[in-house]
This record gives C-alpha cells, structure tokens and sequence, in this order.
C-alpha cells in the first residue's frame, strides 16, 4: 500500500 | 521514476533555469511577474519541508534544494538587485483571491490533517493557480518578451508530463494521489490558451502579443 504521507514525487 | 516524471522534472529544471538566466544576463525583469515568483517560491518551501524529515533519493533532495534555491533567488533578482526593472504597474493581480481560497481548501480537502499534509496540500493547490497573476500580466501588457514564452512553455509542460506519469503509475503501480491530479489538471489547463498561442505563433519566430 502507497504510503501517501510519504510524498515521494517533487 | 518514469521516463514521463523524469522529463516532468527537466522541463521544470529548464523553466526555472530559463528564468534566472534571462534575468541575470538582460539584468531585467521586464514583462516577469513578481507575485507569481513569490507564490512558487513559497510552494517549494510549503512542499519541501519534509527536506528534514525524510530522505527518499539523492535525486529527490538535491532537486528540492535547487529549486527552492533558484526561486528564493529569482524573487531576490526581481525585488530587490533589478527592482528598478520590475513592471509593477502590470503585476497587478490579487493574489490574495489566491491564497485564501487555496489556503481554505487545504484545511477541507486533504488527505490526513497533520501540519505537514495540509502544507503539502496547501502547496499543491498553490502551484496549480501560482502562474495567474504572470498570464494576468501578459493579458495586461498585450505581449511577452520570446524567452518569457520558452520559460512558460517548459513551465507548463512539466505539469503535463506529470499527468502522464500518473496514468503510467495508475497502471503500473496502482499509485494515485487525487489531490495531486485534480491539481494537475487545473494547471495545465490554465496554460492551454497560452500554448495555443505559442505554438501558433512563438514557434513561427512571431512575437507573442496578444489582441490588448
């Protein structure tokens, strides 16, 4: 599951 | 990291360098919209906060430092070393209209209510307005200098590569981040009457002047 908190795009 | 976000971020790179470049060897800001550059700086800031608290890749954080740092200074070039350049009668749009309804949506529409999602949140909703008051200003001047149009050019495309990587990322990952797409959409298609006159005209060595 993508941790969406974890932004990981700039 | 797809080729569609790689290229996203080198147009955005080229966009920001394009700028600062312009700027520093005409020693003008003429026709550059100051409130637009204070407004993607402060979304560099609001987003990258998390320089401090996670480390993704060399990649992702050395990114966020130059453009942070190339902002601030593009703001630095514009009001302070080449005020005397800056076209403030034109740089008129009211980024309050702005700000308070981003920063409102930010609180409502988020994905966890924790300090820094709703910065993150409140940064992209930001940037996807943040080139308003610069359309605004080449609307109000009825032209923009050539290599303004190459840095809006780039800077427009960026995003619009980014949507692709979200499809590619839907597909391949199963990844989608709502905020971040409908925020995508927005912006892009805010330059979508720009790029129709760019690539009509900018792109056959005509000036951009628009009907004032």
């Amino acid at each position: 599951e993508y941790n969406v908190f974890q932004h990981d795009e700039l | 990291m797809n080729i569609f976000r790689l290229a996203g971020d080198v147009s955005h790179l080229v966009a920001i360098i394009i700028l600062l470049l312009k700027i520093w060897k005409t020693r003008s800001c003429a026709g550059i919209s100051g409130k637009s550059q204070i407004l993607f700086a402060s979304v560099f800031v609001t987003r990258y906060l998390d320089l401090f608290t996670i480390f993704i890749s060399l990649y992702n954080s050395s990114m966020k430092i130059i453009y942070i740092s190339c902002s601030i200074a593009t703001v630095y070039l514009v009001y302070f070393k080449f005020k005397a350049t800056y076209d403030g009668n034109h740089d008129t749009f009211r980024v309050e209209f702005l700000v308070v309804p981003v920063g409102g949506l930010s609180f409502l529409v988020n994905h966890d209510f924790s300090p820094m999602e709703i910065l993150w949140t409140f940064s992209i909703y930001l940037e996807s307005v943040a080139i308003l008051p610069q359309l605004f200003m080449i609307s109000k001047t009825g032209e923009a200098e050539t290599i303004t149009t190459h840095y809006l050019f780039f800077l427009g495309l960026y995003r619009g590569l980014y949507l692709i990587n979200w499809i590619w990322r839907y597909y391949f990952e199963g990844f989608f981040d709502l905020i971040a797409i409908v925020a995508g959409l927005v912006q892009t298609v805010l330059y979508c009457d720009f790029f129709y006159l760019y690539v009509t005209k900018v792109l056959k060595g005509k000036k951009l002047s628009l009907p004032a």
